[in-house]
């Protein structure tokens, strides 16, 4: 992954209060347990010209019976690590210093940092699930931890790794809607009907 | 930091806050 300098954006204030709702909206209201949402927003790189997916907003929702611990558990330092992060980013966005403690910090589980990490991620047009699934106007559908392992794009793996047992990307306009989830969902169409009436925003929708 | 891209930013403050919310609801502390 690297970071984006793109700016050309469809994204701004007032609608990625909208976007929000429609990432909430699609998983809260789902059959399926959607662990989160992202949509990718397709933006034309400043430096070189070409189109590229980054990070336009996401709703995180989090497992039902989320277990204690799962079986890539974090070790000691990497938790401690997780937190630390954590707090260094509470204080950037309220302004105050972080505090020194973290004995009351609860667990940031795996789900929850692979959400994070994924802000800071970007995707070629071809590139990744989210660049495959823009590239070929398909959606693209990973279930099972034996498919994602087996993928030849980095995201699948890494999201494995943090537990995931599916993955998906729906090409929408402007973007991409990738949603993930601990469980083993199988592809279905009412799942990709959703994301096309909900994130069609030249057809119907009013971003 | 201030570079932080606006919808990040938002995203960033969105998260942040509703896993602070999911810790107190399953605290054994909260009301």
């Amino acid at each position: 992954p690297t970071s984006s300098s793109a700016s050309t954006s469809i994204v701004n204030d007032f609608n990625q209060d909208t976007l929000q709702q429609r990432l909430q909206g699609l998983i809260d209201t789902a059959r399926e347990s959607w662990t989160y949402a992202i949509f990718w927003q397709s933006s034309i790189d400043d430096y070189s010209g070409h189109s590229v997916l980054g990070w336009g907003d996401g709703y995180y929702k989090g497992e039902v019976n989320k277990p204690k611990t799962t079986q890539s558990a974090a070790s000691l330092a990497e938790q401690q690590y997780r937190k630390r992060v954590l707090r260094e980013l509470n204080s950037m966005i309220s302004g105050t210093p972080a505090p020194e403690n973290d004995a009351v910090d609860e667990e940031v589980t795996d789900t929850e940092w692979f959400f994070l990490i994924s802000m800071t991620q970007s995707f070629a047009n071809g590139n990744g699930l989210p660049g495959q699934a823009a590239f070929n106007n398909q959606p693209v559908w990973l279930a099972g931890s034996d498919r994602l392992l087996a993928s030849h794009c980095e995201r699948a793996r890494q999201g494995q790794g943090f537990g995931l047992q599916t993955i998906v990307c729906i090409p929408s306009a402007d973007g991409v809607i990738e949603l993930g989830s601990t469980e083993l969902i199988l592809q279905n169409s009412d799942v990709m009907k959703k994301v096309r009436v909900s994130f069609d925003f030249n057809n119907g929708g009013d971003m | 930091n201030k570079d932080l891209p606006l919808s990040r930013k938002k995203s960033l403050k969105r998260f942040l806050e509703k896993r602070k919310e999911r810790q107190v609801s399953v605290s054994p502390y909260a009301s």
